[in-house]
């Protein structure tokens, strides 16, 4: 990339690269480098009408962790990672309509794509709440609970991992802890990871979590929610011989 | 003895006329008007250009440098040298055909980070470890 920069006054041993040799190289240092080559079918991030919420955040903090200002990281799990992944909810499944109580949404992550060997020391859940109406001005619950088993005649098997108390008519970016989570995947080589939100009035009544205000896939793609881990590489990655 | 082989060693040096500046197994063979000392050259590299802007989203490129120039004895000016290196290029001085001349290397390197797509389009941030240049050295 160089080619516009003068050239040192000196000349190294070239010969010419063979056929397929450039393309050869250029894998070998994706591969280096982590890089997955060209992704799915996606529109490019300048052409899509509007950015989404992972790839938004990321922005975040890639320019947060490349800041030179000192200004300190908004991020408290970034300075001891060295892997940051996000992850689109793939499936998102609602116990929320007709009067059946608990109300519950529930979301589902890929893991297959963490790499081997990378130790996970955070992971947040990030959902978009909007001011609700539905009751105003009251005190709501969030929780939030992993699937660890699911039964046909049964309710599912559920561990906790946070809880989190707001106000109805609050507006913003929650985050829930699910750091605990992590032991599980790692442990049960559990890849897919499925995650249930509930909300609780103050008194105790189960609510739909819709009528809170949370927002789900079906909102606008800055505020979608997403899942975001950060881990601590194990060993530097090894260049494969050519 | 030491002082013995030094003195041999130096007489040696002494009658090998322009022996440093002849052709090493690494020399350009441009001649010793155009000798540069190793040291640390400006290289951009253009994710744009390399045609990665697909999964890289940030940044566009970084300025990862790289190490050029000569290692010749005595290599007092070049900082970043190992005892090693100087013993290189002294036996290099006197048997160039064998051994061959010491390497200018990056000494000290530093990470960047990158922010990219994977495979089903999650966004990934990693750090990347040993990619930019701060430092080069005869070794």
């Amino acid at each position: 990339g160089g080619g516009h920069l003068p050239r040192p006054p000196h000349v190294f041993p070239q010969r010419r690269l063979g056929v397929g040799e450039p393309r050869d190289m250029q894998r070998e240092i994706q591969e280096m480098l982590g890089l997955p080559g060209r992704p799915r079918s996606r529109a490019p991030l300048a052409a899509a009408q509007q950015p989404a919420s992972a790839p938004l955040f990321m922005l975040d903090l890639y320019h947060a962790m490349t800041d030179d200002s000192g200004g300190g990281s908004p991020q408290p799990h970034l300075n001891s990672a060295d892997l940051i992944m996000s992850f689109v909810n793939i499936v998102e499944r609602d116990r929320s309509l007709g009067y059946q109580e608990p109300h519950w949404k529930e979301f589902h992550f890929d893991l297959t794509q963490i790499p081997a060997g990378e130790a996970v020391t955070a992971a947040e859940f990030r959902i978009y709440k909007e001011p609700s109406i539905h009751p105003l001005n009251t005190t709501l619950h969030i929780s939030m609970f992993e699937v660890v088993q699911e039964h046909a005649n049964r309710e599912s098997d559920l561990f906790f991992l946070d809880l989190q108390t707001l106000r109805s008519a609050d507006e913003g970016w929650l985050v829930l802890d699910i750091t605990a989570a992590s032991d599980q995947w790692l442990l049960t080589q559990n890849k897919d990871l499925g995650l249930r939100l509930y909300v609780e009035t103050e008194d105790g009544h189960s609510m739909d979590p819709g009528l809170a205000g949370l927002l789900g896939q079906q909102a606008p793609r800055s505020r979608q929610p997403f899942m975001v881990g950060f881990f601590r590489a194990s060993r530097s990655p090894v260049r494969a011989p050519r | 003895t030491a002082r013995l082989l030094k003195k041999k060693q130096l007489n040696q040096i002494n009658r090998l006329p322009h022996s440093n500046k002849q052709l090493g197994i690494f020399d350009d063979g441009h001649g010793s008007h155009s000798r540069e000392f190793c040291r640390r050259h400006e290289l951009y590299v253009n994710f744009r250009d390399l045609g990665w802007l697909d999964s890289v989203i940030a940044p566009q490129g970084y300025s990862a440098y790289y190490c050029a120039g000569e290692c010749i004895y005595p290599l007092n000016y070049c900082t970043n040298t190992t005892n090693h290196a100087t013993m290189q290029a002294l036996v290099h001085l006197m048997k160039p055909d064998i051994v061959p001349k010491v390497c200018c290397v990056p000494t000290e390197l530093s990470a960047i980070s990158m922010l990219y797509y994977d495979k089903n389009s999650n966004v990934i941030l990693r750090r990347e470890r040993n990619m930019v240049v701060q430092a080069c050295g005869c070794q």
